[in-house]
């Protein structure tokens, strides 16, 4: 059973996927709650261990350094979330480079301009719609004849798609742009539900109105 | 080959992305 | 041990990861000389098993399908390759979203506009040198004291991340640029050396003078 320290800021959806999984698996991670955003990480000693500065990062009791959301959910997770065959895990990989380079790219352009993170650019935000779009439809399909991504039970793969869909379903996808994916909808609604995803991340309240950027 | 990858969607502005969400929870810490 | 058919286009480095890897586990992956991008891709009866309809893509002798060419690598690879460890698997994914997410996208806005493959922007162009010295500086540090990136022996860390690193070193990374990076320049040559990785990328010549992109 993996124990140690997370470093990172709050509400931050890469470190929910570490923290959901430890969840799962009954691993003791702990938040380090003296960590401050912008000074604990740009130190010498936080550097020493996390030589990029990001967060989250995490060190095991038994002093063993790790960066990316992804990577340390892994390290913290179980047999079942990490996938029992050769095939479930690279189907877990596929999910998760799907959340990294399919769903999180459209998911800042999208909302990131009307959280005020970055410029509003009318094509790259409508760009951002259709491909967010093109995405939920690839997870609907998949979706239609299965309960969770691979396998018949919860996996990485659930936790990291679910954590990469946070913004979009708590910001923009208002029940008129996600009706088509009901599939999703069912599927989003059920792991937001879970406990150990509760315990973590809060209660998420679907989306109601779009939030307009203001140009 | 290059005109092949045209068709691979790479997120070339993540630079961006990522330096906007440093700046806005570096604030937020704050 | 795995076998069966890959779907891509041809030198696609996202493809040859699932290649080198099947060479080290003596995998039987066979490219099919009859796909044609563009075409064959968006076929019906490639999209039912491929939804996204991207390449690579892979089917198994026994049906199975995959898509993305880390999930891919993974699936046809072996122990070795995959990490031995939980430590070490989770090492080999926080290497894979690396190359992901901290390369790739560099990468891409550094040679992209010299290839004519999308718009030259100034501001995206300038930003990708910094990005892939900040990478390469990650890596030269993490490389001073390993031969290679997990554990002692090649993993499919290895593998993806000299794969995203190609289109780098034989377009841009002339001798001045990489001069500092000394021991990263000695792991990509030895990389690019081995029987394995030559039989699927060929011959790899390092950039000897960086082209410039015609604004």
């Amino acid at each position: 059973m993996v124990s140690g320290t997370l470093y990172t800021y709050p509400e931050n959806c890469r470190a929910y996927k570490a923290l959901i999984a430890a969840k799962y698996a009954s691993a003791n991670v702990k938040v380090d709650t003296s960590f401050v955003f912008g000074e604990t990480n740009k130190t010498e000693a936080f550097l020493r261990k996390f030589p990029s500065g990001k967060v989250p990062a995490f060190e095991s009791s038994d002093g063993k350094c790790l960066q990316n959301g992804d990577a340390i959910a892994y390290y913290v997770a179980n047999e079942q979330l990490r996938g029992k065959t050769d095939l479930e895990k690279a189907q877990i990989l596929q999910w998760i480079c799907f959340a990294e380079s399919e769903i999180l790219p459209a998911s800042c352009a999208w909302v990131f301009p009307i959280l005020g993170i970055v410029q509003y650019d009318k094509k790259t935000f409508d760009r951002s719609k259709e491909d967010v779009k093109a995405a939920l439809g690839i997870l609907n399909t998949h979706l239609l004849t299965r309960t969770y991504l691979v396998g018949e039970r919860i996996s990485l793969a659930d936790i990291t798609v679910a954590c990469n869909l946070l913004h979009l379903y708590t910001h923009v996808l208002d029940p008129n742009f996600r009706k088509p994916y009901v599939n999703v909808n069912r599927w989003f609604t059920t792991m937001v539900n879970q406990p150990n995803f509760k315990a973590v991340a809060g209660e998420v309240h679907l989306c109601a109105k779009v939030a307009e950027v203001d140009p | 080959m290059a005109q092949n990858m045209v068709f691979e969607n790479v997120w070339l502005d993540k630079g961006k992305y990522d330096d906007a969400e440093r700046i806005y929870y570096e604030g937020k810490a704050k």
